[in-house]
C-alpha cells in the first residue's frame, strides 16, 4: 500500500496472507490458476516478521477461479478459494447485497502487505482510498477498458494505492452500524511506483455476489 | 535445479531434487507465453535474463507489461524482439543451451527507449545489463532480428502506420493509432464476432449460449436449450428431467439445478419463518416429526444465515386451498454427511402425522464487525 500507515493488530480480522513455499508472502493475491497444494492461507497476521499467538494458516482444498476470468483486460478478476478445514481467527467481512454499490467519492479502506513504493513491509498497512467513478476513471486508463466488474478508487496524483503484493487484498467501506462491506479486490492499476498517475482498480464484488453464494454452496452443501 | 523434482541424469524417471545429486536439468521447452509466439523460434530455455524462473512467472511479471506498452511509443522498431530475447531465451535444441541477444541489439533497444520510460519514473530492467551479451560476429553465437521479424506481438493490433497498439485499444472508441486505424472496420462481422440484436455490441461467437450473458438484453442466452415437458434447462442451457432438480444433487454439468432452489424461508407470520423447500418445481413444507436441532443448524448455515435462533413447530393451517406438499426427515439423514437439507428429505404417501410443520428463525451471522483493540474504540473522524 503507497501512502498508507500501519494497522493495529487485528483492525481487519479477515485479512489473510497467500504464501507458497519458501517465498512467503506473495500477496492476497490470485494468480492463483496453479494447484490448490502450492498454496498456504495465513490468518490472525499483523506481522510477517513475528506472527504472534493469533497466526493459523490453513491449506487450500480447492480453487474456483471464475470461468469468465481474462488475463489479458484482467476482467472477472475474482477466484474463491476453499480452506481444507474452519478457523476461529478469522473474523467475516460482509458481502454486498445484490445492486448495493459504494456511492462515488466515499471513502474506503484498502489493506495489505504489498510494496510501499520503496520496500516490501513486514506489518500490515492500510490506506484510505476515494471512491471513483466509472466514466472519471476510464479517463485515466486509455490503455485499457475499465469495465462493469471493476470498481476505482484511489487519487489522481496516486498518492494512496495498493501496489504488488496487494492483489486479492480487500477493499472495504463503513456502513451503517459500523458494519464493514467488502466491496473491492485489489485487482490492477498504473506501476504504482512510478510517477504514472492514476487510481487502482478493483474487482467489483458486488457484480459477483451471487457467484460467490453459489460457489460456497456447491463445494459446501452439494454432495459430488 | 528449478523444479521441485530432477529428472534423473536428465533422463527418463525422476528423483527428488537433492542438492547434493545437482545434475545439469537444463532442457528446451516450447515458447507459451502468447507475448511471444511470433519470433523465428519457438524453444526457450529457463531461467531467462530477467531473472524469471519459469514461464509461469514471466507471464505475471511486470516486465511483460511494460514491454507491451512501452512498443507503443515507437522508440525501436525490433524492440519487441528484443525483449522477448530476455523474456524466452532461444534454446538451442542441439547443445540444450540458450542463444543471448547480440549486445548491439541491446545497446540499440537501451539508447532509444531507456530516456521514455525515464518520463514515467521507470528504470530500464536493471538485469539486462548489456555487457553480458556476446559481439556479433565474435565466436559466441547471438540473436539479431532478421529480415521480416514481426515488429509487434500476438497482444498488439498493427496500425496501418506500421506502429502497435494494444489489441484491447482496437474498435474501443478512441484513436490511438497516428492513421487511426485502429478505428477502422470496426463492424462486428468485419472483426469476425457476432453483433448483439438490438445493439451495437460485439462479441465473440463462442459467448452465445454460454450461460453468461454479454448482451444487453441478455439475448445471447435465450432460446438456447430445446428441454422436453418434463425437463428444466441447466443456466449452460443442457436439459434435466424436472425430478432431478432441487433434489441436493449436482445433475447439470454447472451445478445450476442446485442453485436457486435453495430452501427458502418464507415469512407465514409473527412467529417466524415456516421452512418450505422447493424441490420439482413446487413447494412443500416440512413435517415437524423426527426434526431435530442438527437439522436446524445445518438449514440456517446452509441459508448463510448464521445459526437458528429460536425454532417452533406449528400446527398446520387448515382451510388453505390446494393439497399440502409434506416432506418427511430421511430415517438416515445423518448419514448424508455433506449434502443439502435437501438431499436429507423425502416425500412418504401418507400426509404428517402430528400436522406441524417446522419452523425457524435464524440469527444472522456477525460479519463486518472489526474489535476495538488494543482498549481503545475505534477512531470516529471529528
Amino acid at each position: 500500500i503507497l501512502g498508507g500507515r500501519v494497522s493495529r493488530r487485528g483492525a481487519w480480522p479477515w485479512q489473510c496472507s497467500l504464501q507458497s513455499g519458501q517465498s512467503g508472502h506473495v500477496c492476497g493475491c490470485r494468480t492463483l490458476r496453479e494447484s490448490a497444494d502450492l498454496w498456504t492461507v495465513v490468518l490472525g497476521l499483523n506481522n510477517l516478521d513475528h506472527p504472534g499467538v493469533h497466526r493459523q494458516s490453513r491449506t487450500v482444498r480447492s480453487i474456483i477461479v471464475h470461468p469468465r476470468y481474462n488475463r489479458a483486460v484482467v476482467d472477472y478478476d475474482i477466484s474463491v478459494v476453499q480452506l481444507d478445514s474452519e478457523t476461529d481467527f478469522v473474523g467475516p467481512v460482509c458481502l454486498p447485497e445484490p445492486g448495493q454499490l459504494p456511492s462515488p467519492d466515499s471513502y474506503c479502506y484498502i489493506t495489505g502487505w504489498g510494496h510501499m513504493g520503496n520496500r516490501m513491509p513486514f506489518k500490515l498497512q492500510e490506506g484510505e482510498v476515494r471512491i471513483i467513478s466509472m466514466s472519471q476513471c476510464q479517463s485515466y486508463f486509455d490503455m485499457k477498458t475499465i469495465t462493469p466488474r471493476m470498481l476505482c478508487a484511489g487519487y489522481e496524483a496516486g498518492t494512496v494505492d495498493s501496489c504488488m503484493g496487494d492483489s486479492g487484498g480487500p477493499l472495504v467501506c463503513e456502513e451503517v452500524g459500523g458494519r464493514w462491506t467488502l466491496f473491492g479486490l485489489t485487482s490492477w492499476g498504473s506501476v504504482c511506483f512510478s510517477k504514472v498517475l492514476g487510481p487502482g482498480v478493483y474487482s467489483n464484488v458486488t457484480h459477483f455476489t451471487a457467484w460467490i453464494r453459489q460457489q460456497i454452496y456447491i463445494h459446501t452443501y452439494l454432495s459430488d | 535445479c528449478i523444479s521441485t523434482s530432477c529428472p534423473s541424469a536428465c533422463g527418463g524417471g525422476s528423483a527428488a531434487c537433492d542438492p547434493r545429486n545437482y545434475n545439469n536439468c537444463t532442457h528446451c521447452e516450447p515458447i507459451s507465453l502468447e507475448l511471444c509466439m511470433n519470433l523465428p523460434y519457438n524453444q526457450t530455455s529457463y531461467p531467462n535474463y530477467l531473472g524469471h524462473l519459469s514461464q509461469r512467472e514471466s507471464t505475471v511479471s511486470w516486465e511483460s507489461s511494460l514491454f507491451p506498452a512501452l512498443v507503443q511509443t515507437g522508440c525501436y522498431q525490433y524492440l519487441m524482439f528484443y525483449a522477448c530475447t530476455l523474456l524466452v531465451p532461444k534454446c538451442d535444441p542441439l547443445t540444450l543451451q540458450r542463444v543471448p541477444p547480440c549486445r548491439s541489439l541491446c545497446r540499440n533497444a537501451k539508447a532509444k527507449c531507456e530516456s521514455v520510460l525515464g518520463i514515467v519514473g521507470l528504470q530500464w530492467p536493471d538485469d539486462s545489463d548489456c555487457s553480458q551479451f556476446p559481439e556479433e560476429g565474435g565466436n559466441a553465437t547471438c540473436l539479431l532480428p532478421e529480415a521480416g521479424v514481426d515488429e509487434c506481438s500476438p497482444s498488439h493490433f498493427k496500425c496501418g502506420s506500421g506502429r502497435c497498439v494494444l489489441a484491447t485499444k482496437r474498435c474501443d472508441g478512441h484513436p490511438d493509432c497516428d492513421d487511426h486505424s485502429d478505428e477502422d472496420n470496426c463492424g462486428c462481422s468485419e472483426r469476425a464476432l457476432w453483433e448483439c440484436p438490438g445493439s451495437k455490441v460485439c462479441i465473440k461467437a463462442a459467448m452465445i449460449c454460454d450461460g453468461f450473458p454479454d448482451c444487453p438484453l441478455l439475448v445471447d442466452e435465450a432460446n438456447c436449450s430445446a428441454c422436453g415437458d418434463n425437463e428444466l434447462p441447466c443456466n449452460n442451457h443442457r436439459c434435466v428431467h424436472r425430478t432431478l432438480w432441487c433434489d441436493g444433487k449436482k445433475h447439470c454439468s454447472d451445478s445450476s439445478d442446485e442453485w436457486d432452489c435453495g430452501t427458502t424461508l418464507s415469512l407465514s407470520d409473527r412467529s417466524g419463518s415456516v421452512l418450505t423447500v422447493f424441490r420439482t418445481a413446487a413447494e412443500y413444507q416440512v413435517c415437524a416429526d423426527e426434526w431435530t436441532h442438527a437439522l436446524s443448524l445445518l438449514t440456517c448455515g446452509q441459508l448463510g444465515l448464521g445459526v437458528p435462533s429460536s425454532v417452533s413447530m406449528l400446527p398446520d393451517q387448515p382451510g388453505i386451498p390446494g393439497r399440502r406438499r409434506w416432506l418427511h426427515v430421511h430415517p438416515e439423514w445423518h448419514l448424508r454427511n455433506g449434502s443439502a437439507l435437501q438431499a436429507r428429505l423425502e416425500k412418504r404417501s401418507h400426509a404428517c402425522h402430528s400436522r406441524r410443520r417446522v419452523s425457524l428463525i435464524c440469527a444472522r451471522e456477525e460479519c463486518g464487525l472489526r474489535p476495538a483493540v488494543g482498549g481503545y474504540p475505534h477512531r470516529k473522524k471529528r
